[in-house]
């Protein structure tokens, strides 16, 4: 363990509080892609089947228990208890686009080929894709209420943060994950153009808006 | 896992 996964643990446990707490404070889950959130419950799911016979530390075997158990109380609360705040009209992005390229890489790049390996790769490139729902919805509607902002700039960091983590394990461990490596490469380019309007709007304190 | 990169991240 070190500080830059420790912060990026950190970064997205923070993001999840604030997802709640966005919700909970608005009452309203306006905004936020339902089909980003059952692929991240997915991506929990198929990359922590290890749960239940790999030990690794109690940090490692809270945080999964957590971010299986919230991402699926974030799906409860989204289909059932804010069910009418949720618009599906203008959450279209096509997540077959996603599930399957990432059923085929899974395919093809893995470690060993065994169920939990396979399923574990697959994770890996779904998390990779996963936010593309959200940041098309942002897309479509042009703007975000700013507690919305800090989910996802959150969420950036996070990934942004394990950059360093392996670059520092590299040199320190010894230790080289391609597949999540280029898959987490790909996952924070994706947050760049987010990134950039956070920076140079929400973090100067006017309203987050893409340019008509 | 034997041999293979271990998951230990998050």
């Amino acid at each position: 363990m070190n500080l830059f996964r420790l912060f990026g643990d950190l970064s997205h446990l923070a993001s999840i509080i604030i997802l709640l707490q966005k919700i909970r404070s608005t009452r309203s889950c306006r905004g936020i892609s339902f089909k980003t959130q059952a692929l991240y419950a997915t991506v929990f799911i198929t990359r922590y089947l290890d749960l239940f016979y790999d030990w690794v530390s109690l940090y490692n075997f809270t945080m999964k228990v957590f971010f299986i158990a919230s991402s699926c109380y974030i799906l409860y609360l989204m289909r059932y208890k804010y069910r009418p705040t949720h618009d599906p009209s203008i959450d279209t992005f096509r997540v077959e686009y996603l599930l399957g390229p990432s059923a085929v890489l899974a395919l093809l790049f893995h470690y060993r080929f065994t169920v939990p390996e396979v399923f574990w790769s697959f994770s890996i490139f779904l998390e990779a894709v996963a936010i593309l729902p959200q940041l098309f919805m942002l897309q479509r509607t042009g703007e975000a209420e700013t507690i919305t902002t800090h989910y996802l700039a959150a969420l950036g960091a996070y990934r942004a943060l394990y950059i360093p983590n392996w670059i520092y394990r590299y040199f320190t461990e010894d230790m080289v994950d391609p597949i999540a490596v280029t898959a987490g490469i790909v996952q924070t380019a994706l947050y760049l153009d987010f990134f950039y309007v956070y920076f140079t709007k929400v973090l100067q304190g006017q309203k987050f808006e893409l340019p008509a | 896992g034997s041999g293979t990169v271990p998951h230990d991240e998050l």
